[in-house]
């Protein structure tokens, strides 16, 4: 799955996300990708998020709408997805699955659950090429 | 107020996040646009084999996509899923924004209104998928997301029916194989 939130000169944003989903799926089966606040949420007063991992678990959770909500109250990115995470893990410690931030002014940062480490990619102006940045997970 | 263009992405997708970057410098385009470009490149470059076609068969062999765009100025809302035969999904959750008033179209009616904003239809399907179907069928279709089920979900294929003593517990402990997930 790719999961993308994008911040422009004029300070507006938007995000998204597509995938071919979980394989050998029961087919009808629909990813959190494609639901609004779980694949993806954003909103430009504030900041966007976007999520990957297994989706019939994060799904229950709208992990992307809750990172956007706790920015919306000063949560710094990743402490917001790092929340959002946790409440997943409380209930499914065995799942897989990262959420990403981007706030309004720039600020990213994500968490991760069920793997060693989460690698996403960032790019700014004046970068030449876009950077792989690594999180330990919880 | 002017703020420092910057695109984040899931995973080490690096040439959806340049090519996003890339499009979102350009006079007259948007974030959307950036988010459209930088999900379509995965599409096409079908990142880790689980974006796009030609991968991740499900039960019945068959690849459909999801997709969602959001446009954080005015809320307004794109997203298909489980649609068959089409490979741009973001483009279509694009057109669902742009040429309706929903927010989600599924399954073969996305298809059809793809098709109808020019779309086109084609086999998702891949030499790959297809062996990767097979092999699944004749390895008693393991893993699968079947529970209280009969015959035995962990080591038959369906058809499957209703198992008449469930377990009513969702088992909180699932774990999908590593790699394998959204």
């Amino acid at each position: 799955t790719i999961g993308m939130v994008s911040l422009d000169s004029n300070g507006n944003m938007a995000a998204g996300g597509s995938t071919n989903g979980l394989q050998f799926k029961i087919p009808g089966r629909v990813s959190d990708t494609a639901l609004i606040g779980s694949g993806a949420y954003v909103d430009n007063d504030v900041g966007g998020a976007c999520a990957t991992g297994d989706g019939d678990v994060m799904q229950r959770f709208v992990p992307s709408y809750h990172a956007v909500q706790l920015m919306r109250q000063g949560v710094a990115p990743d402490e917001a997805c790092l929340d959002a995470i946790k409440r997943i893990a409380q209930f499914n410690p065995n799942f897989t699955g990262a959420v990403l931030a981007l706030d309004k002014n720039g600020r990213y940062g994500a968490a991760c659950h069920g793997m060693d480490s989460f690698p996403y990619s960032v790019m700014k102006q004046g970068w030449i090429d876009p950077e792989v940045l690594q999180i330990p997970c919880l | 107020s002017s703020s420092s263009p910057i695109v984040v992405t899931t995973w080490p997708f690096i040439n959806a996040t340049r090519n996003a970057f890339a499009k979102m410098m350009t006079p007259g385009a948007t974030c959307l646009d950036a988010v459209e470009v930088g999900c379509r490149t995965c599409e096409d470059e079908q990142c880790d084999g689980s974006v796009g076609w030609g991968n991740h068969p499900a039960e019945d062999g068959e690849t459909t996509l999801d997709a969602l765009i959001i446009d954080g100025r005015t809320m307004s809302v794109g997203a298909v899923a489980n649609l068959h035969r089409i490979k741009n999904a973001i483009g279509v959750a694009r057109a669902v924004l742009q040429y309706s008033t929903h927010s989600l179209l599924v399954g073969e009616s996305a298809t059809k209104f793809a098709i109808d904003m020019g779309f086109k239809e084609e086999d998702l399907h891949s030499n790959g998928s297809i062996e990767t179907w097979n092999k699944w069928k004749n390895g008693n279709c393991q893993p699968n997301f079947r529970r209280n089920v009969q015959p035995d979900p962990t080591t038959s294929c369906g058809p499957y029916t209703p198992k008449p003593q469930c377990d009513k517990e969702f088992s909180s402990h699932r774990q999908l194989p590593y790699g394998e997930h959204d």
